[in-house]
């Protein structure tokens, strides 16, 4: 079971585009995936599950985190095959005071996951909110690699140096397995920035960087409003062939091209 | 002194786009404009001033916050006559945590603005980071006006209702000037979706949305990496154009047409 947090502390980057996408691009390959939603926004869930029934509570990570529920018991089937997902709650805005006092506040999803076992799933995304905060470090604890989603712009690029000394301090403290899986380029467009901001971090990066590319591509930011993920809304859009190709990229650990 | 909280907790909509580009519109009307960085990521530090010079630690707004000092003796000028700043710093990462007992921790800000007495400047921009925290909580306490940075796209519309409601929440306990100055559409494309939403918030929010929108322009992604905003980078870009309208339309509350 491969454990993947999808982070960037930049906001609006495709860290919840990716994890949908490429989490249902493995499941179109047969693996059995398990989306966890880690944003207070809930954009995850909203993309796939949409509203909870009216006055009804469905469990959310939430539960899994903070009462300590089993995530079998918190987990919602989509639509789609083997793609399942953990649902986010608007009370994990509050998670980070919520828990401020409780001893190993921090691994309390590595714990969670644990209980899991290690063949439930093939893959497990953690999509996580624009942040470094406690809901991260979470996922950065729980995880087995790191999936850098990184749009290829100034200031997404500033921000990575931060994200690597923190991925460091939490291997060097927390979860010494964690390695940087990869970087995924998001909303790549035709751009002499794009350009270069590929060119600068495939410098400093290498063949840590994915050889796919996710161009932008409309029918991507329209799919959410239809509750689809990409192969179900567009399956013959530039969008559902980048995250096809990024989906066999991640799963045969070389080039798709 | 108006003194206006530029939020959106969906991350990469525009805030600090456009408090740097809006604030340096208002600038060269002639007007004086302080600029506070409340993002720990310290995105408007990174575009209008750079690094702080190797070894000097300059003062922060952590330091107007966690350690009560002047805002006057902690801001910055630019090289834009009329437009200062007050940078951010890494440190304001663990201010929710550092300030978790401090009685009072969320008018903080709004204390410190006050001592500077209401002519200081004309206007006074908050970014904010992407999040509802305490940073967030902060300026919506010391601003009278919020500006809703919306990037035209579903999360970023989903994310609307738990914003209004933070707001009214602020309004109510904390902060009972406190108003919507309006919502800037930023990253508008001619796509359809981009119109959908459009309209779709203006029957929400009616003439609250400000007539001028801001159009995607390659300019203002790139000036940042050279420290300059749009209109020392790119005076005649649609980019410069949109920005100039928007300050036009703040500064005499109607259509800028
Ligand atoms: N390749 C793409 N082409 C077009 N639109 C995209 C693409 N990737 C993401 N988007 C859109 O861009 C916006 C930002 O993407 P997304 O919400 O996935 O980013 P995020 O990093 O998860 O944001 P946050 O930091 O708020 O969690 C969304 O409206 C999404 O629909
Ligand atoms: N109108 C525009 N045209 C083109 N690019 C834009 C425009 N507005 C913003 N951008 C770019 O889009 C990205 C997101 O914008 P920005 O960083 O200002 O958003 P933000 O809401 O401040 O993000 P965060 O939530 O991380 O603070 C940046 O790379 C910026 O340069
Ligand atoms: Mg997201
Ligand atoms: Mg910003």
């Amino acid at each position: 079971m491969r454990v993947i947090a999808v982070v960037n502390q930049k906001g609006g980057v495709g860290k919840t585009t990716t994890s949908v996408n490429l989490g249902a691009g493995l499941a179109r390959r047969g693996r059995r995936v398990l989306l966890i939603d880690m944003d207070p926004q809930g954009n995850l869930t909203d993309h796939l599950l949409g509203d909870a029934p009216e006055g009804t509570d469905r469990p959310s990570v939430y539960d899994v985190i903070v009462e300590g529920k089993p995530v079998l018991e918190c987990l919602v089937e989509t639509g789609t095959p083997g793609l399942s997902v953990v649902p986010s709650h608007e009370d994990m805005a509050g998670a980070e005071l919520d828990l401020a006092s409780v001893i190993g506040r921090e691994v309390l999803l590595r714990d969670a996951l644990a209980e899991l076992g290690p063949d439930a799933f093939d893959y497990v995304f953690l999509d996580c909110p624009p942040s470094l905060g406690l809901l991260s470090l979470n996922a950065l604890a729980a995880a087995d690699e790191v999936f850098i989603a990184l749009q290829t712009e100034f200031f997404a690029m500033r921000g990575l140096s931060a994200l690597d000394r923190t991925i460091d301090l939490v291997r060097r403290r927390i979860n010494p397995r964690l390695r940087l899986g990869g970087i995924v380029a998001t909303l790549v467009d035709p751009t002499r920035l794009s350009r270069e901001v590929t060119e600068e971090v495939r410098g400093h990066y290498g063949d840590r960087m994915f050889t796919t590319k996710v161009r932008t591509n409309v029918r991507l930011a329209e799919a959410p409003s239809h509750g689809k993920h990409i192969f179900d809304y567009a399956p013959d859009s530039p969008g559902a062939a980048d995250y096809a190709a990024l989906a066999q990229e991640v799963e045969e650990g070389r080039s798709a091209l």
